[in-house]
């Protein structure tokens, strides 16, 4: 069976986009077969994978221009992993949609035929720096969600909207299979505001914060310059090898897979 | 007269609420009277300048609750900066706003008024960072944009997203006076990587990228918690001497001031 996680955060550049590259990259490399979903106009996981945005291809045309996702989804330079691309005219999806009927289940809707299909073990949905209807969208499309969280103050102060907003949409009926399955932290570094950051979060979330840190590399700026996510740029920087260990400890708690 | 400037950019993270915060404590302390509006639900400028973020109290209840804008403005712990503060609710006036017949210009008309009374030498907009209808609205509302921009890759690929923005709502006759007044490289770090960034940005908007730029620092990161701009937690820090540096640079651009 498929399985739909979205990675969430309406806090800004915490590495949502970046997580989702290298965890695809990773679970592709331990042989699962992985799509991932471009939700935001900006298409920076769409660049990130090597794929050129092209006006018009995006998940939004398989909704407004009735084509078939099929023949949206698009193959990358990394074995099994594909990408529903993404362009910026998807932002005028969210004006759009806020006018629907039912404004919650558009996404569901045009997934559940690859879901059916079984083709994937895992569909990432890269999400949007927001609280709008895209955001609301990809919650109640998923399974779960991961929660990047950069070692920062407004970070910190932001994680209880994300946590509420899943709360609502599965308390809700959105989607009641809804759960926070991790929270990962990114961009570590040896100061004294990480350390204060991390021991709050850990404080606050025991049994939900991965136990591997991703730490801040310049390493990670530069992959998506080449197209690539990180672990394949460099493969042997420290960022690398702690987003191949969070592929790991992604997969244990999904241990049926 | 009453200055508007929006601080915006869709990338997430890359500095607006550091560079609106510190701003105005710059122009505060070189005699200028400034008004924050925060018109992100996150409600980061809010809390970075120490005020605490009160469900119910935005800008948002001076439409839909009726409230005259005046009795929302608060006072900071900084000399001659107010703020119109945000809270998470906020959000809700996307999906509001998408549905009402004009809804480029709400903004606009709930600021006249403070505009009107000639008390605010500046008003700085902070953005969420989205391509929503809120940050539409401070585009429409604003006499300049300033774009802050981090030196990494992700950042630089968006910048023609919110230059094409400015020149939709500028050309569209929704705001005709509107122009992008500056770009702020920040978070600059002695790498290739940030060097790459600046020399491109600089080639591609030379009259438009401002001389200083705002170096990465640790102090940045820990200010929020003290609910300060970094000008005021570390003031002989590096950031803070190129925080007021850019405070030179800006009134030098609005030479009448
Ligand atoms: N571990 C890391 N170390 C250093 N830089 C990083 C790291 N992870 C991500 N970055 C860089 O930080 C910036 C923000 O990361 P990213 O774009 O992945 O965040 P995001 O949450 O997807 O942002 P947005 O909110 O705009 O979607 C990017 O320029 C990225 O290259
Ligand atoms: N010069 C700097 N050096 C180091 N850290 C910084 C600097 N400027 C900002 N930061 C930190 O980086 C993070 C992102 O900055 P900030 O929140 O101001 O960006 P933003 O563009 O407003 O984000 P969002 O898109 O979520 O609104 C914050 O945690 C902030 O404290
Ligand atoms: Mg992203
Ligand atoms: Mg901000």
């Amino acid at each position: 069976s498929t399985n739909i996680v979205s990675i969430a955060n309406q806090k800004g550049g915490v590495g949502k986009t970046t997580t989702v590259v290298n965890l695809a990259a990773v679970l592709a490399d331990m042989g699962r077969t992985v799509l991932v979903v471009d939700l935001d106009p900006q298409a920076n996981a769409t660049s990130g994978l090597g794929v050129e945005p092209r006006s018009g291809v995006s998940i939004y045309s398989a909704v407004s221009g009735n084509e078939d996702i099929a023949d949206i989804i698009s193959g990358t330079a990394f074995e099994r992993v594909n990408v529903v691309p993404s362009e910026v005219n998807l932002a005028g999806a969210e004006v759009e949609l806020a006018r629907m009927a039912d404004h919650l289940h558009w996404l569901d809707g045009v997934l559940a035929k690859v879901v059916e299909s079984e083709v994937f073990d895992y569909i990432l949905i890269d999400c949007p720096p927001s609280l709008g209807v895209l955001m609301s969208n990809a919650l109640a499309a998923s399974d779960s969600v991961i929660v990047p969280m950069q070692c920062e103050y407004y970070a910190m102060e932001g994680l209880s909207i994300i946590t509420n907003l899943v709360n609502r949409i599965k308390n809700s009926g959105a989607n009641p299979r809804l759960d926070i399955e991790g929270i990962v932290m990114t961009m570590f570094t040896r100061t004294r505001l990480s350390e204060d950051v991390v021991g709050q979060v850990r404080e606050h979330y025991p049994d939900v914060v991965y136990s591997t840190m991703i730490p801040r590399s310049v390493r990670a700026g530069e992959a998506p310059s080449y197209g690539m996510p990180v672990v394949e740029y460099a493969p042997s920087s420290p960022v690398a090898a702690a987003y191949r260990d969070l592929g790991k400890e992604f997969l244990k708690r999904h241990k049926a897979f």
